[in-house]
């Protein structure tokens, strides 16, 4: 299983349609400082389900939304696309693609979608149960993780055990 | 439940203390315990870390780089007991030394097989180790945009 | 007391406006509010930042190199108001691209003129910049021992 | 004002004499992880009279003695001196050159010098009043304050603009 594209438009910085393609093995993504890369992980980790704005570095989940620029003005959605292969036939369905998105509108109102039809977070969060994929799982390592981990806050440390148990 | 965190534990340690040596070298040696084995699931778990030569103290003591490789060694030994299909890791190499992110990069290719990455770098060690290559910038201001990158470092076709 | 920190607040927001467009560029804006004049003592101090062409958003939305970036412009600007005769700055540079480092980097010479730098880096460009060097290893296992290095990177006379 | 030379036996990785000599422009230090950059920082802020271990990575004072190899002992004393040109005067004290010296031995004995004749730390820290260059000064700044500085522990951000007031 692994992820095949990324569509963003409206979330963060990524105010224009944007699509990644990604490879089963390794991908670098790199640019100056403030381009956006962090962004991209912001979006992977939303779409999966993400519900601290706190962990997208947000005071409130609308802040995802482009805030506008001089040359443009804020946006009234965000709506983030993750294509995911599931050759292994890891996911519990019959599809050997699925396409998990998320929009959030400034009213607040949040819509997800699977394979572009509305549903529920819950069936999203049902479909990624014991894949390690969930948006709390362990997959995404920053440096202020590295810090939390071997502090001797041991609930961080202790918390990640579990999860693999 | 106490019985499972034992085992998961168990595992976990194993792992740990193999990719310590990967990371750092043969000589080198760290472990894991639970404080309290009588009850794993309220203990404090310790981690041990004594590189090569020097005596074991506690890992405070290690530096910024050392910290780093250590937690990474950490974290996989916990994946490898549950893995996860993809790892994104936001410039986690930022302290290591060259040396060191040779190792790191062998230990994430060697990983590679069964699980993709998504790495987000300023290194070029790193960039030239990826596959497939993709920068962010911000031609517009505010506006992030992304472009394909060949690893010669020519934009491929928009 | 309370006028004193009041006059010191104003001198070191005045310090930080400017720094933070030397470190960014002349069109970023930032600004350090107290959140209520009335009671300087007590009160939280703000910072905001608005890095050009972006509204302004709290400081935790910015990246990890603009965060960097923001922090070395209020630590100066403190500085600037009480300056200490030596700074030692330990790899704060990891997390900026290299056009950062250029803009910190000249920061720092402007300031060398009063302030003696100890910089502890990985960078290149920092090493450049220096006008001397030291080199750290550990040849004897887990001892360190120190070697001054010529610019060209030779050692100097032992 | 500035640091001249810096000498350390004993202190963490340095067990042998280490005497660095500084210029009072800019100094870069570097060399690989581990091999004691981060140490010399320490033997800085301790010999100036940092008295929390923690803030030198330590959870006890007597583990900045350096404590053995596989072809050492662990030593008994650590020692570091700093070598101070008062050459604006700014130091309460007639000198054109001062040297601090701190020692520790296993024991727990403490000992402080000032120009090589003990005296009592209250001395130093009385030398260093109001020149910015006490042990908690905001002298040395590493990574981790760069987060503290900004989180909203606005806690740590006033103390650093009280100490300029
Ligand atoms: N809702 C939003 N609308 C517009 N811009 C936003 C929004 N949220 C964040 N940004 C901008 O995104 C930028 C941060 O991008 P990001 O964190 O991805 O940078 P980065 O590429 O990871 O940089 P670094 O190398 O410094 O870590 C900030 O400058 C911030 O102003
Ligand atoms: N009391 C001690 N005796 C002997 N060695 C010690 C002592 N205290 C710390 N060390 C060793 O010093 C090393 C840490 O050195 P230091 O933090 O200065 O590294 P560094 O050069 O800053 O590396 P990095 O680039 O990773 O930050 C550790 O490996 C630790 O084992
Ligand atoms: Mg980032
Ligand atoms: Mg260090």
């Amino acid at each position: 299983m692994y992820l095949s594209k990324l569509e963003m438009v409206g979330f963060k910085s990524f105010a224009a349609k944007t699509e990644l393609t990604f490879t089963d093995g390794v991908t670098a993504i790199v640019g100056p400082n403030g381009c956006g890369k962090s962004n991209i992980v912001d979006a992977i980790r939303w779409v999966l389900g993400e519900q601290k704005s706190s962990t997208l570095r947000a005071d409130s989940m609308e802040q995802v939304i482009f805030n506008g620029s001089k040359a443009r003005k804020p946006l009234g959605m965000a709506e983030v696309s993750l294509t995911i292969e599931n050759n292994k036939h890891i996911l519990p369905t019959e599809y050997s693609q699925v396409v998990v998105s998320r929009r959030l509108f400034r009213s607040g109102e949040s819509q997800y979608l699977l394979n572009r039809t509305q549903c529920r977070l819950r069936d999203i969060v049902d479909l990624f149960m014991d894949t390690g994929m969930g948006a709390d799982a362990y997959s995404v390592i920053e440096l202020k993780m590295i810090e939390t981990i071997l502090s001797d806050k041991a609930d961080e440390r202790r918390h990640l055990f579990e999860e693999a148990a | 439940a106490r019985e499972k965190f034992s085992a998961t534990f168990d595992r976990i340690r194993e792992n740990f203390i193999e990719l310590f040596k990967v990371l750092f070298t043969e000589d080198d040696e760290a472990d894991l315990r639970m404080t309290d084995s009588e009850d794993p699931l309220e203990c404090t778990i310790e981690i041990e870390a004594k590189p090569r030569g020097k005596r074991p103290h506690s890992i405070e003591m290690l530096s910024g780089g050392e910290k780093t490789l250590t937690a990474i060694a950490l974290l996989f030994a916990i994946y490898l007991v549950k893995p996860s299909p993809f790892c994104i890791l936001d410039e986690v190499d930022a302290p290591l030394d060259d040396a060191n992110i040779d190792r790191y990069l062998k230990l994430i290719r060697k990983f590679s097989n069964n699980t993709q990455f998504l790495m987000i770098t300023h290194n070029k060690k790193t960039m030239e180790a990826a596959d497939t290559l993709y920068g962010v910038t911000m031609e517009e201001q505010a506006v992030s945009k992304t472009v394909s990158v060949r690893l010669s470092g020519t934009p491929a076709t928009a």
